[in-house]
């Protein structure tokens, strides 16, 4: 375990609960995509199947764990305070996301079993699970500065993840291939949002100091 | 490099 890999799970820890915070404290689920949500439930729990017959250590295991039900109660909370009257800007057609990565699952595993199979595409989804996210954002031009940081800590992440792999390879000389190819593919498609990020919150907070 | 799934991580 090191450093990059522990503050990328802080990070993506964190991540989760300023999306819990945001949407509990203003009792509304606007600007936050379901799809995208939805999507890291089916990544999660696809993804620690191997809950049930590998244990990696308690560290771990709590991790899954939390992953999994905060994932859920996300979900229910975001169903909780939907407003049906709200003109929705969750459009992106989430079901190619769910086609794409089922697809380069099938291509690229270690094995075809369903558990592997499983995992690459849970690799596969979160890559992109982002996307009705960032549409949501667009659309909806001002966002909330709670969401922008939540999608931000999410990105960090695993943009984190990369110095890990880069690091492991260097220290135990293995490479996961499927693992980096989608971590890299996630971090591309957050390249945008980082940069608007960077511009609008970090320029900002500069610009305020005396 | 060997190819090892990374399975130790999250």
């Amino acid at each position: 375990m090191n450093i990059f890999r522990i503050l990328g799970d802080i990070s993506h820890l964190i991540s989760i609960l300023i999306l819990i915070h945001a949407v509990s404290t203003t009792k509304s689920a606007q600007g936050i995509s379901l799809k995208t949500q939805a999507a890291y439930v089916v990544v999660f729990v696809s993804r620690y199947l191997d809950l049930f017959f590998r244990y990696v250590s308690l560290y771990n295991t709590l991790m899954k764990l939390f992953f999994i039900v905060s994932s859920i109660y996300v979900v229910f909370l975001l169903n909780r305070y939907k407003k049906n009257s709200e003109k929705t800007n969750d459009i992106f057609p989430v079901w190619y996301l769910f086609g794409g990565a089922f697809v380069f699952a099938l291509i690229f595993n270690y094995e075809f079993s369903i558990v592997e199979i499983l995992w690459s595409f849970s690799l596969w989804l979160e890559s992109v699970a982002i996307i009705p996210q960032l549409v949501v954002l667009q659309r909806t031009g001002e966002a909330q500065l709670l969401t922008t940081h939540y999608i931000f800590a999410l990105g960090l992440y695993r943009a984190l993840y990369i110095p890990n792999w880069i690091y492991r390879y260097y220290t135990e000389g293995r490479m996961d291939k499927i693992a980096v190819i989608s971590g890299i593919l996630q971090t591309i498609v957050y390249s945008d949002f980082f940069y608007i990020y960077y511009k609008k919150v970090v320029k900002n907070l500069k610009f305020k100091l005396p | 490099f060997k190819v090892i799934p990374f399975k130790d991580e999250l």
